[in-house]
């Protein structure tokens, strides 16, 4: 599946390139 | 929907935006939308748009692959452990759970604050006691004064709360963090939910246990990431990684979460960016 870059921002949010992602067993 | 919250990666565009407390280029981790799954997007992908104040810069001497270990576990910690229970030099902690994904954290934060003359027991599967003695743990197994504050990570009996008369002081908090296990059913799950309300607002003379047990669902609040992410530049805990795995084997990353066995954390690997 292809996840599109974001292209627009909120006020409040900025854009991140993901390094590193940890798993969450409960959540 | 793509799943997970917990992420570390570099700011690379703030067009658009009125953030001023972060650049291009600067290493940062966060937690996510913690409800991805009504939203759809979660933080295991390629490039994410990150709320401002779910996130901090990452201390220099942190890796963004340890980092990527503390937003919601090592803040979970933090919340439960500093704010809530209000933790002192002295005091003794009880920790059930001492080997999961916040029991390591707890751990390693417990024994920084309490010192030298609290105590902090932690349970634990046999294979594991090694792992987590060496992350600042005194005992398996306690028989001796009341503890002053309980952390379940585990939350899957509730009869560790209502028999805490037992072993908690009457002053002492209870903190439930786990509830759901994996393989829950829609009812078990319900039931647990119900357990953890009543614990909280059944007063004694109605049959409640007479202790003060507190469970709240995931809350960013901005000054206190600040502070956990204070408290890993100064060492008070460090990641414990079980398993790297590359972004095209997540699925393998899941099975390795799914078999029960991790100590610490499993982390993917999406773009090695150091």
């Amino acid at each position: 599946v292809e996840v599109p870059i974001p292209t627009t921002c909120a006020d409040d949010e900025v854009l991140v390139q993901i390094s590193h992602v940890s798993l969450n067993s409960a959540i | 929907c793509v799943p997970e919250i917990d992420f570390s990666g570099i700011v690379c565009d703030l067009r658009g935006t009125k953030v001023k407390d972060f650049n291009t280029g600067d290493r940062v981790f966060g937690i996510g939308p913690i409800g991805f799954r009504n939203v759809g997007h979660g933080v295991l992908r390629e490039y994410i748009l990150a709320k401002h104040d779910h996130m901090t810069k990452v201390p220099d001497n942190i890796s963004l692959k340890d980092a990527a270990c503390f937003p919601a576990t090592g803040y979970t910690a933090y919340c439960f452990l500093v704010e809530k229970a209000k933790l002192k030099k002295g005091d003794r902690v009880f920790i059930n759970g001492g080997s999961g994904a916040v029991g390591v954290m707890a751990i390693q934060l417990a024994r920084t604050i309490v010192g030298s003359t609290g105590l902090v027991v932690a349970t634990c599967s046999p294979a594991k006691t090694d792992i987590i003695r060496n992350l600042g743990a005194d005992e398996e197994h306690y028989s001796s004064r009341p503890f002053d504050v309980i952390l379940d990570t585990v939350g899957n009996d509730h009869a560790l709360y209502s028999n805490s008369p037992a072993y908690l002081t009457p002053a002492g908090l209870f903190c439930t963090i786990g509830m759901v296990e994996i393989g829950s059913t829609v009812w078990s799950a319900t039931k647990r939910l119900l357990q953890l309300l009543s614990a909280m607002i059944v007063p004694v003379y109605l049959g409640g246990v007479p202790r003060r047990h507190i469970f709240e669902p995931l809350n960013i609040v901005h000054s206190r990431f600040v502070a956990m992410a204070q408290l890993v530049e100064e060492g008070a805990f460090k990641a414990v990684i079980d398993s790297t795995y590359k972004f095209t084997d997540a699925l393998d990353a899941y099975d390795r979460v799914m078999s029960r066995k991790v100590t610490g954390k499993v982390v993917i690997e999406v773009n090695d960016l150091e």
